[in-house]
C-alpha cells in the first residue's frame, strides 16, 4: 500500500470520526443529510459484498466493517436516537434519491467490466459514491450557520477521493495490471464536485471566517 | 474490456 492510499483511507476514517463525534458531542445532527448517509449505506453494502466471498487482508476487512458500522449507527441515530432526531433538517433535505440512485444504477447495467450480480452492484456503489455527497451540499447551502465540524467532515470526505487519485497515479506507473478506468473517471467526477465547496472552505478558513456557502 | 481487475481498494 502506498503512503496516498493510506493517506486517503485515514482522511476517509477521520471524516467518519468527525461526524461520530459531532453528532454525539452536540447531540444534534444539525446541517448533515440523512440522504447521504444513507447512499453511502447502500455504497458500502454494494461494495463490500466481497466481505463474505473474498478475503484480502486484516485491514481491508476491519476497515470495511467501521464504514459499515458508523454508517448504519449514524444512520441509526438521525432516524430513531430521541434527542438527535428531532435536530435533523428534514424540511431542508429534500433531495431525490432517484434522481441518483437510477442512473447509477443503468450505467452500472451499461458499463461494467462483468455482468454479474456481484460485478454489476460493485460497479453501481462506484457510480453512486461519486455523486453520494450532492444532497449534502445541496443542505449545506441551505443551512446559514454551518457548524466547523460539519465543514470539516465533509473538507476531509472530499479530500479522501483527492488523495486515491494521486494513488491510482502511482499504482498506474508501478503495477502493470492496473487499469480501472470505471474507478478512476468516477473518482475524478467525485472530486470535481467537491471543487466549489473546496474554494469556499479554504477561503473562510484563511480570512478566519465562518464557511458559508453561496445559495 | 477490462482486465479482471484487483479489488483491494476501499
Amino acid at each position: 500500500m502506498n503512503v496516498f492510499r493510506l493517506a486517503g483511507d485515514m482522511t476517509h476514517l477521520l471524516s467518519i470520526i468527525v461526524l461520530l463525534l459531532k453528532i454525539n458531542a452536540t447531540r444534534s445532527c444539525r446541517g448533515i443529510s440523512l440522504k447521504t448517509q444513507e447512499l453511502y449505506a447502500v455504497v458500502f453494502v454494494c461494495r463490500y459484498l466481497d466481505l463474505f466471498t473474498n478475503f484480502i487482508s486484516l485491514y481491508n476487512t476491519v476497515m470495511k466493517i467501521i464504514f459499515l458500522v458508523s454508517t448504519f449507527t449514524i444512520i441509526y441515530w438521525m432516524r430513531f436516537h430521541k434527542v438527535i432526531r428531532v435536530t435533523y433538517d428534514r424540511e431542508q433535505d429534500t433531495f431525490r434519491y432517484q434522481f441518483l440512485v437510477l442512473p447509477c444504477l443503468v450505467l452500472a447495467l451499461l458499463l461494467n467490466n462483468e455482468f454479474t450480480a456481484m460485478e454489476v452492484l460493485w460497479t453501481f456503489s462506484i457510480y453512486l459514491e461519486a455523486v453520494a455527497i450532492l444532497p449534502q451540499l445541496v443542505l449545506l447551502q441551505r443551512t446559514n450557520n454551518i457548524d466547523n465540524l460539519t465543514g470539516n467532515y465533509v473538507f476531509l470526505l472530499g479530500s479522501y477521493r483527492a488523495l486515491y487519485i494521486l494513488n491510482w497515479v502511482y499504482r498506474f506507473m508501478t503495477e502493470k495490471h492496473y487499469r480501472q478506468y470505471l474507478v478512476w473517471i468516477s473518482g475524478i467526477v467525485q472530486t470535481i464536485i467537491y471543487i466549489d465547496f473546496f474554494y469556499y472552505y479554504i477561503k473562510s478558513w484563511r480570512n478566519n471566517e465562518k464557511l458559508s456557502l453561496p445559495a | 474490456v477490462q482486465e479482471k481487475i484487483l479489488k483491494d481498494e476501499l
